[in-house]
């Protein structure tokens, strides 16, 4: 971490270095049967426990934390899901297919296929496509995470103006970031927000597809997951 | 607040400010 945050060389992509959660694995039940709702469990599973984690890095976000209660809801409801695949995608960009959602749980298109998750596989491989054409580099992707998070769009604002003031921040370290480390694109920063609108549209399609799953009723779910699915 | 009461509870424990 010490040699990326002297890389960096700017405060906030810096900090969001350092508060970057540790890897968490996926934990499957070995008495259960080999089958789609098992597959489907452990993800779940995984979810909600990442959903603590995210809920915890948010916290360390520069800014976060001085929020009301209520503006920290909002914008945790509105776009842990985008949170979680900008993750998702981001562990995924060196594999050559395949979404890992963990180092013990990487799901390829036949087994997205038979899950019923195909189409939220197909979407978020553009994704994937996309910032692996860009070469995102781990400080952009704590960054971008950042402003996903300050830029959800919750209805439910209180105080617009300290939330404005958290996306200048973030949009400033973002420029200065690729002002001393990408000068050779000087468009690189406009390239990188571009890909954001792509991210809520396949965190919207993620969000219907685990509804689904609680729909279907087949797969046991945590009450976090459900309580963020219900608030989304 | 009552509805997402998890959440509400994780975000007050224990916060971190953080002040750059």
């Amino acid at each position: 971490c010490c040699q990326s945050s002297k890389k960096s060389g700017n405060k906030i992509v810096s900090h969001l270095l350092l508060v970057e959660p540790d890897k968490i694995y996926a934990m499957a039940d070995p008495t259960a049967p080999e089958n789609d709702v098992k597959v489907l469990t452990t993800l779940c599973d995984l979810v909600d426990r990442e959903l603590v984690v995210i809920i915890n890095w948010a916290k360390h976000v520069p800014g976060f934390s001085a929020l009301s209660l209520g503006d920290q809801m909002g914008l945790l409801q509105s776009a842990w899901m985008e949170v979680l695949i900008l993750g998702l995608v981001f562990r995924s960009l060196p594999y050559e297919e395949g979404l890992v959602y963990a180092d013990n749980l990487v799901l390829e298109r036949e087994q997205c296929r038979v899950v019923g998750l195909l189409d939220l596989y197909c979407t978020i491989l553009q994704l994937i496509t996309k910032y692996r054409k860009l070469q995102l580099d781990k400080e952009e992707f704590v960054t971008l995470k950042a402003m996903a998070l300050a830029n959800s769009d919750s209805m439910s604002i209180e105080n617009v103006e300290a939330i404005q003031n958290l996306q200048d921040l973030l949009h400033e370290a973002l420029q200065d970031y690729e002002t001393n480390q990408h000068l050779a694109d000087p468009h690189r920063s406009g390239k990188l927000l571009m890909t954001l609108p792509l991210l809520r549209q396949t965190a919207n399609k993620a969000i219907q597809s685990f509804r689904r799953v609680v729909t279907e009723g087949k797969v046991p779910m945590h009450k976090l997951f459900l309580e963020m699915l219900e608030a989304k | 607040k009552e509805k997402h009461k998890i959440l509400h509870r994780l975000l007050q424990d224990s916060t971190s400010p953080v002040d750059l």
